[in-house]
């Protein structure tokens, strides 16, 4: 209903102001509706504008800063409306260490409110985690789950209850 | 509903019976090229009763059962049951009960599926009702496929609409 | 016809005077996301011809013009000058006695654009001339954008024809 | 003309089925026409086979194996037909490290044939070049090169002759 999308556009719209300078370290960013007559068709857009640069159309943004700005309107969308689950596929592929750094801190405050299972090949990401599987093919084109590497987290209270396997 | 184990046999290219626990709030999943971590993510949007084959990355839906290696022959049956975490109070009425409610799902090469809620046959419409509505399922945005993150922000604003009408 | 070297000044974020030499057989370039690397890539190809503003990420083909930083103003001409080593015997006959060959492309804000070799000015018909049949130029499977490596197989076999072609 | 196109197809097939299985470390894989009757139209399919996996459809290729497929294919197409540069642009982002490794190694054997400019956040690929130029934007919004690094691949016989800026 009409009413119903109005009021998650204008919550998501604040969350998603707030987290973008968080991710970007600075910088400001806002949606708008394409169409805010025909609130049944009307399209989101994106305005955004990373730390230093001018506001400009966000198809010249870089690869990072897209999937960044991306990621910044997924938890606006969480913190408005949470699934008890998230996965999320490499999505620090194009991240610079940095980036990465301020993506995982992030996720781990994200997990007051959901689960989070992250695939990645980034060092900086494994170590944010609070359990760690890897997946082997040591038997060639059988796929097999190795140990559970507990990450000792001591700056994190948020020890895992059981790890046995 | 936070999922408290997945559970793959026969499932694309876990051929032996696999169970990942994930007791924990932020798990990794880590491993060299082609070693199946992204078949774990196609075994959770199977278990949740994806129908479209394109979106696990196959042509037909049998492309989920293990189709064989080197050294072992292809199986007839993929299986997939996904463990939620209850107690949260966010399920569906039927289901208050269980501290833990399971889903299974299974395909045999000659076609035929089979769906199961804590271990009861039931269709496919029982799981997908089992979700609605309490936010306990996959929404569109819990799901983010690999390379597909940068879409959010270069897709058209109508496309990206959908996002929203399914958080509100 | 290497390249050589790589000049730019008002293009995308390079708004003032960049040289980069390209001496070595293999050159890697570095940095944090944002900062400017994929633009060289974009220089590249819109020095060579690139009438397509989509294929450089913009909307209009002045956006390939350094639009403004916190601190500065816009600027209202865009240039870049690449430099090919020309020793190797492959260029166009015109052009046989210079060891070095250098395409120049001048984009103002008024939308007249330049096109110089060896800083004589010349058409756009010119330079695309100067590249064609001599495998000098940039073939479409010479520059492989950002994300777009996967596209090679995961696009239909009738679009995959196109980079035989170009080769043949 | 036809007679052209089926004479590159060949020659590309071949060289494909030679780094397929360099870069995979094992497997096979080879190029068919979809439609030979028609040389002016057909399409061209790639049949690919990891090291101990089965011959499959290649959509179910993991991400790290149809960015090294579109690479095998890539490489095979330049020893057929080679330009004389060829520009990367992070094409090492889906790939782990081991296969970080075995694509820089190929890359420093094309560079007789070609020269090669790759952008890439992988120290792997760092280490294997000759020169490293670093872009940041101090100032920003505002790009700018900075000092150039050359590596000193004692290993490597390619002194690149001056590298003063
Ligand atoms: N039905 C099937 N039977 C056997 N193997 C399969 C089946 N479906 C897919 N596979 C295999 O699974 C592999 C892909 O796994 P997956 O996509 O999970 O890799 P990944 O770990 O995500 O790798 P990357 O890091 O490159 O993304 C492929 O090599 C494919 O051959
Ligand atoms: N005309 C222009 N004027 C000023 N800045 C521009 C212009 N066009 C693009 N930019 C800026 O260039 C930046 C993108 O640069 P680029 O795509 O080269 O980054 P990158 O180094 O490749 O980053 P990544 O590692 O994330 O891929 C954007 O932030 C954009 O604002
Ligand atoms: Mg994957
Ligand atoms: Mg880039």
């Amino acid at each position: 209903s009409r009413k119903k999308f109005k009021e998650a556009f204008s919550v998501i719209n604040e969350k998603f102001q707030e987290i973008f300078p968080r991710l970007f370290k600075g910088g400001q960013a806002r949606l708008q509706l394409s169409d805010p007559d025909n609130l049944l068709e009307t399209g989101v857009d994106i305005i955004a504008q990373p730390p230093g640069k001018k506001l400009g159309n966000i198809e010249l943004m870089s690869g990072g800063e897209k999937a960044l700005t991306a990621v910044s309107l997924l938890f606006a969308i969480f913190l408005y409306r949470p699934s008890p689950f998230c996965l999320l596929d490499e999505v620090d592929a194009p991240l610079d260490e940095a980036n990465v750094g301020r993506f995982v801190d992030l996720v781990q405050e994200m997990t007051s409110r959901s689960q989070f299972i992250v695939i990645t090949h980034s060092k900086v990401t494994m170590e944010g985690a609070d359990a760690l599987y890897g997946v082997t093919m040591q038997e060639p084109g059988v796929s097999k789950l190795i140990s559970v590497k507990l990450v000792d987290n001591t700056a994190n209270t948020r020890t895992p209850e059981h790890a046995t396997q | 509903m936070r999922i408290k184990s997945l559970t793959l046999s026969g499932f694309k290219s876990f051929c032996d019976n696999t169970k990942v626990l994930f007791d924990n709030a932020l798990t990794a999943v880590v491993g060299p090229n082609g070693c199946g971590k992204s078949n774990i993510v196609d075994a959770i949007r199977w278990g949740l009763g994806e129908q479209s084959a394109k979106n696990l990355r196959g042509r037909g839906m049998d492309d989920v059962i293990f189709n064989g290696s080197e050294k072992r022959g292809p199986q007839s049956l993929a299986e997939v049951t996904i463990t939620f975490d209850n107690t949260d109070g966010l399920s569906h009425p039927l289901y208050v009960d269980y501290p833990e409610v399971s889903v299974t799902r299974r395909l045999h090469r000659d076609g035929t599926s089979e769906y199961l809620i804590n271990k009861t046959p039931c269709r496919l419409k029982d799981i997908t009702d089992l979700f609605l509505g309490t936010g306990g399922g996959a929404r569109a945005y819990s799901i983010i496929e690999q390379g597909r993150i940068g879409l959010i922000v270069s897709s058209r604003s109508e496309d990206r609409r959908a996002m929203f009408e399914e958080a509100a």
